[in-house]
């Protein structure tokens, strides 16, 4: 659907929160090295697709962060 | 399904329980019930009997608390998290909690979540269940609310619990329906949340398959218009039409908004607010964006509906005069979004009004200045202010067929 712009920054966070409740997702704050992947949270939104049968993209698109906003249980769906 | 790591489990079949302290929001007796449902569905597929103390120490300790309440994962608030449980083991091993700051209740359709479903999903990770990502299963991590009458645990379920207990002793491994409260509960159609799966059956249905767009017998069940595109809907289908892609989009609706995955009646956009209405049923919810509002659905009688009406046909939206107009069988109601109440003087007949329009109404849909009812395979394109019939069109007419 149509986005409100400033919204996508928080739409970020929002999904960087719920990936690390439920899918265990790690910030690297200070490497030494940099990261290779620009975008971290790629593989972890990846899982998240994979598991709830969405459209492997990788992407936080509308309907990932639909669903991550969507009420449920708060155990993680993957563990570490 | 999926366990936890290690597969812990209650290296016993007397579990107890307790309930430690009650939510204000429903009456105890109606907690223990939902309580003492949620174990049977469990009890009736593995050998595990579960034995509810009202003091000492119990394997699995229910409790209800909100924010931070002792352990390393405080609740949100409303929405978001609702409950957690732990894994089989000692202390707080099994015991399950639940987010005080949702609105807990023993029905479905009203605002609020169904504690029975929430607890039964709470009680298979007290007894080793993780999440499972089987759309329709109890330990899908998302809340689906459904009828809970002759409520019945999924297969996927029903294969989790057993590989950690086995079954139960004499009876089979298949599902069975738990012994329901007599209470009846308000009515919600069992297929509108999950169009994979009825609550009778243990297997997902198949839905029926997509129409093609220039199908010449095309019928939808509800239209609206949303952002400036719109949007055709049919069982749980989509069709998507925006003047931002050259296409025609297909979609699902569980891809927008997957706890109304099952189809509608009736839909209108209130551009003012930024807001869609979706009808099934006797109720309705109001969406912005993605987000389906607080406190719905509601009961269609809370719009001035009177009981004998117990399902919308179509609903179109006139933002020149913000009337609302609902059409049920040759009827229509007018609805002031201004007021937030019905107009007096109604029912009316619809052909009395919009003059060359001698049928009910599947769906409508406000576009340019027009009304397109849509009946069957064919619309009816009508002059907003003069209520009067311009042209008849093929439905599929806006796929560029």
């Amino acid at each position: 659907l149509p986005v409100i712009p400033e919204k996508e920054k928080e739409d970020m966070q929002f999904a960087q929160k719920y990936l690390e409740n439920f899918y265990d997702f790690k910030e690297e704050k200070s490497s030494l090295f940099k990261s290779k992947d620009l975008n971290p949270m790629s593989k972890k939104i990846q899982e998240m697709q994979s598991f709830f049968g969405l459209e492997v993209t990788g992407q936080l698109n509308s309907q990932t962060l639909n669903m991550m906003k969507q009420p449920r249980c708060g155990i993680p769906d993957v563990r570490s | 399904y999926s366990t936890f790591p290690l597969s812990p489990k209650w290296n016993k079949e007397d579990v107890t329980y307790r309930i430690l302290n009650y939510t204000p929001d429903m009456l105890q007796e109606d907690v223990e019930e939902a309580i003492a449902k949620a174990f049977q569905l469990w009890s009736s597929v593995t050998p595990l009997r579960f034995i509810r103390l009202h003091s000492g120490e119990a394997d699995i300790k229910i409790s209800f608390a909100s924010g931070f309440h002792g352990d390393f994962y405080s609740f949100d608030g409303p929405g978001g998290t609702l409950a957690h449980a732990y894994h089989p083991g000692k202390d707080i091993g099994g015991d399950a909690h639940f987010d005080e700051d949702e609105n807990w209740t023993k029905f479905t359709t009203y605002s609020g979540f169904n504690l029975f479903l929430v607890a039964a999903h709470e009680l298979g990770h007290s007894l080793g269940l993780g999440h499972s990502n089987v759309f329709g299963a109890l330990m899908y991590p998302i809340y689906m609310g459904k009828d809970t009458r002759d409520f019945r645990l999924h297969q996927d379920d029903i294969d989790g619990i057993q590989s950690l207990y086995g079954p139960p002793r004499e009876s089979p491994t298949k599902a069975l329906p738990s012994q329901e409260p007599t209470e009846k509960t308000p009515t919600v159609a069992p297929s509108e949340m999950s169009p994979h799966e009825e609550p009778t059956e243990t297997t997902p249905t198949k839905p029926p398959a997509r129409p093609e767009d220039c199908d010449p017998h095309l019928t939808f069940d509800a239209i609206t218009t949303l952002r400036g595109e719109i949007l055709f809907f049919k069982d749980s289908y989509v069709w998507r039409k925006s003047p931002y892609f050259r296409d025609i989009e297909h979609d699902t609706i569980s891809s927008f908004w997957p706890s109304l995955a099952g189809g509608f009646d009736a839909a209108y956009e209130v551009d003012k607010r930024d807001q869609v209405m979706f009808f099934k049923d006797d109720q309705y919810w109001a969406v912005n964006g993605y987000n389906i509002q607080p406190g719905f659905p509601k009961p269609i009688q809370s719009l001035g509906f009177p009981r004998n009406v117990r399902k919308i046909d179509a609903a179109v939206h006139d933002q020149s005069t913000k009337k609302t107009y609902f059409f049920v069988g040759h009827r229509y109601w007018s609805f002031n979004e201004n007021t937030q109440s019905m107009e007096r003087g109604y029912p009316r007949k619809i052909a009395a009004d919009f003059h060359g329009i001698y049928h009910t109404v599947d769906a409508a849909l406000q576009k340019n200045g027009h009304f397109y009812f849509f009946h069957g395979a064919k619309h009816y394109e009508v002059d907003v202010k003069t209520k009067k019939l311009i042209r008849t069109m093929k439905s599929n007419s806006w796929f560029d067929c």
